[in-house]
């Protein structure tokens, strides 16, 4: 923070003061540029999900952490270099006949209560597959030292003709200084066609589709998904302390200690189980 | 105490095309990187380096930089680069020729295609780990993400969206296509 920009005689508590409406949600933001706000280093925003709505992918100059008020759903990030290990299974390859088998990075669940850490330039979705909305709140670390910017927050929009909800401070900022050519894209709309077709190998419907050039593509940050997401993602465990039975406690009582003799009897059993329920367990 | 760790510390790396490169491509070019890992001197300055070669129409993705800004200067040759801002905007659409430097802010993604014969950089990283997200070709950012949520985030049908995540085969630097390879010969 600048000087005496934390000399406070007097605080506030703050509502948003900016509300972006999409789709299937709406997101608020508190003005990063107050400041109480600037004193502290951070940026706030508060995302609204609906049955079914997709946040689209972005990233942002500086990490994130989200609390989620209320609703559950599915969550994803997308970090370079990592291997897509959800994979899908063989069976719906012949199944609906398709010879393309999807694989993507990890895909996890969130609750109400979570906290969801995201680190800087991450790209970052989150998906509502329940009837509650999906609250969840954003604090972005400004004053991190992984953020080389300046002190405003800044999406980066994978997808979509929509404005970032922070754009507003940041046009407030800049009015006076420079004219902002045109606003609310995502990163693929500022590169020529051309050039995004020789980089992805795809036609230029695609390509239109990426930036965002589509003619019903007002839909803003939050989608609507027809008919819901199918996501490749293990079934979800009830939490340990709900789901655990009187039988389950007591198999996490410790287990009474065994001579080495019973031990070895209670290998050979197992083996000789393990052969029986898969031959694929050999001795190598 | 100070001299035994500053004193004798490496200070060198070759980053120069006679080095190893560690992407390389034949039809495409290379690509050599210095981070704290290479040269663990670096972690205490806090930056990084990265020395790249192009051959002719090669492309090196759409990409960002995760942790860095990055100042690139052209060695030799010359290319095309497009630089864009958080808002979609194109802040840069030019050449990048020999001699001069082009300030890559944190984020901002940036895309090239060598014009000339050999196009060679130095690209100078504020992070002694600096790291890149690519936006396009295998084990890019869209190829990390669900086929329904690509799908869904883009409005495209699901063959489409396969598309986007096969077609190029390439992970960073993609060759030129065969016509333009022949024309060049």
């Amino acid at each position: 923070p600048q000087q005496n920009e934390c000399q406070f005689e007097r605080l506030n508590a703050l509502e948003p003061d900016n509300r972006v409406e999409s789709e299937g949600g709406l997101i608020e933001t508190w003005n990063p540029t107050n400041r109480q706000f600037r004193c502290a280093g951070f940026a706030l925003s508060r995302a609204t999900l609906q049955r079914n709505s997709l946040r689209r992918p972005f990233y942002s100059n500086a990490p994130q952490e989200i609390f989620i008020q209320q609703g559950n759903g599915y969550f994803g990030m997308v970090f370079p270099g990592c291997p897509e290990t959800f994979e899908e299974p063989r069976e719906s390859e012949q199944g609906e006949g398709r010879r393309f088998r999807d694989s993507h990075q990890k895909v996890n669940r969130f609750r109400e209560g979570d906290i969801i850490a995201v680190p800087t330039g991450v790209a970052f979705w989150m998906y509502n597959d329940q009837e509650t909305p999906v609250i969840a709140i954003s604090l972005t670390d400004m004053s991190s030292h992984q953020n080389q910017l300046d002190q405003m927050p800044r999406r980066f929009y994978l997808a979509g003709n929509h404005e970032q909800e922070f754009l507003l401070y940041q046009k407030q900022q800049v009015r006076g200084k420079e004219e902002q050519e045109s606003e609310g894209s995502n990163i693929f709309s500022g590169f020529k066609r051309d050039f995004l077709e020789d980089a992805l190998n795809v036609n230029r419907h695609i390509v239109d589709r990426l930036q965002g050039r589509n003619e019903d593509e007002e839909k803003g940050a939050i989608v609507k998904v027809k008919g819901g997401l199918s996501i490749i993602s293990p079934p979800e465990r009830q939490p340990r302390h709900q789901s655990r039975s009187r039988q389950d406690e007591e198999r996490w009582q410790p287990r009474p200690h065994k001579s080495r003799r019973e031990e070895e009897d209670d290998e050979k059993h197992s083996r000789h189980h393990d052969q029986g329920g898969s031959r694929w367990k050999q001795d190598n | 105490g100070l001299e035994e760790t500053v004193c004798s510390a490496k200070y060198r790396e070759n980053i120069g095309s006679s080095s190893s490169p560690d992407i390389y491509n034949p039809q495409a070019g290379r690509i050599k990187t210095v981070t704290s890992l290479d040269l663990p001197i670096l972690r205490w300055i806090k930056l990084s380096a990265e020395h790249g070669s192009l051959h002719k129409n090669a492309i090196f993705v759409p990409h960002y930089n995760l942790n860095a800004n990055s100042a690139i200067y052209a060695l030799r040759g010359r290319a095309w680069l497009q630089v864009v801002n958080c808002n979609g905007n194109t802040v840069f659409d030019g050449e990048l020729e020999a001699g001069r430097v082009l300030i890559v802010p944190q984020n901002f993604a940036v895309a090239a295609k060598a014009l000339s014969d050999k196009f060679q950089y130095v690209s100078f990283k504020t992070n002694d780990r600096a790291a890149i997200a690519r936006l396009a070709g295998s084990s890019s950012t869209l190829n990390g993400m669900p086929l329904d949520v690509l799908a869904a985030t883009f409005n495209l049908e699901r063959n489409d969206a396969r598309q986007l995540k096969n077609n190029n085969p390439f992970k960073f630097l993609v060759p030129p296509r065969e016509s333009e390879r022949r024309a060049v010969a």
